[in-house]
């Protein structure tokens, strides 16, 4: 699964997840990916792309419940990622992570594995790249 | 003012350092490296958030390294299924497409249903007709196909498991998914 999260200059935000699904899937299966609210989501307030185990995403509505913690909840954007990603994926066995970004233009890239395949970067910076857990 | 951000993700799973070979490794974090500073150009030229995770995926689609587009993996039936959403924060338009096999982009046929339909999700032959109504670019499903996500189906179907990506492995050892 890829996805990205952007901000641009006046403010806007938008979201974008695409995936090849499961290895060995049965033909048909949809998984969180395609399902706005489940593993893409973005409003005024926040953008949302995920990555993981699609069936929890899905059951949890996990890219919208970020921006319905943040919302409704008074989240800010670390807060609710942390909660969707480290209590409420794995408490339904699920495992994976996500990027967000919010209106502000702070990032959240919280993942619940051993590794994510991810970078971010500023306009005009320079970008941060990393895999691992630790980098 | 806040300044415009981009952030790309290739997928989550049980990826540790001792398993990854540093040949594979670099070639993951120059993908993303290129993928992501494309973006900030992109962004700092005043493009909309839009189009920048737009280009941003179609690019990552285009990265046999990641499970999407070019490099996805493959179903129990050796097919590719793919599927896609966009998501506009400003006007909340979204458009998303679900088991297509034909379609090089499904990001883009996502964006085409976002900007050129009064339907939010299409999915298997429907969205095949309305991506290719669009004037969409299309392959042969075996245009997605590795030689790694085969190798990765076959010792899946040997396992009796499923595997999310990165769990299965692309160059990779054999633990990780998204």
């Amino acid at each position: 699964t890829v996805g990205a999260v952007a901000r641009d200059s006046a403010g806007g935000l938008a979201a974008a997840t695409s995936t090849g699904g499961i290895t060995n899937k049965q033909a048909g299966r949809v998984g969180d990916s395609p399902l706005p609210g489940a593993g893409c989501y973005a409003s005024a307030g926040v953008a949302v792309s995920c990555t993981g185990s699609g069936e929890v995403f899905m059951r949890l509505l996990a890219a919208y419940d970020v921006a319905a913690l943040m919302e409704y909840g008074g989240l800010s954007l670390a807060q609710a990622t942390q909660k969707v990603i480290m209590e409420k994926i794995p408490e339904l066995g699920g495992s994976g992570g996500l990027i967000a970004v919010d209106a502000a233009g702070n990032l959240a890239l919280p993942f619940n594995s051993e590794g994510m395949y991810r970078a971010y970067g500023v306009a005009g910076e320079q970008p941060v790249v990393a895999i691992y857990r630790e980098d | 003012m806040a300044k415009a951000t981009i952030a790309i993700h290739g997928g989550a799973g049980a990826i540790a350092r001792a398993s990854m070979n540093a040949g594979d490794e670099q070639r993951y974090r120059q993908a993303l490296s290129l993928i992501v500073a494309d973006a900030q150009s992109r962004l700092a030229a005043g493009q909309s958030a839009l189009d920048v995770v737009t280009e941003a995926v179609r690019q990552l689609e285009e990265c046999p390294l990641f499970n999407a587009g070019r490099g996805a993996v493959l179903t129990h039936q050796g097919q590719h299924e793919l599927d896609a959403c966009v998501m506009d924060g400003s006007t909340r338009a979204a458009g998303a497409v679900a088991g297509v096999t034909r379609v090089r982009n499904p990001v883009l046929a996502a964006r085409a249903v976002l900007e050129n339909s009064p339907h939010v999700l299409l999915i298997g032959e429907g969205a095949e007709s309305f991506a290719e109504a669009q004037g969409l670019e299309r392959v042969e499903n075996h245009f997605f196909t590795t030689p790694q996500r085969r190798a990765q189906l076959e010792r899946a179907i040997a396992d009796n498991q499923m595997r999310l990506d990165h769990d299965a492995g692309s160059l990779s050892p054999d633990r990780k998914f998204g």
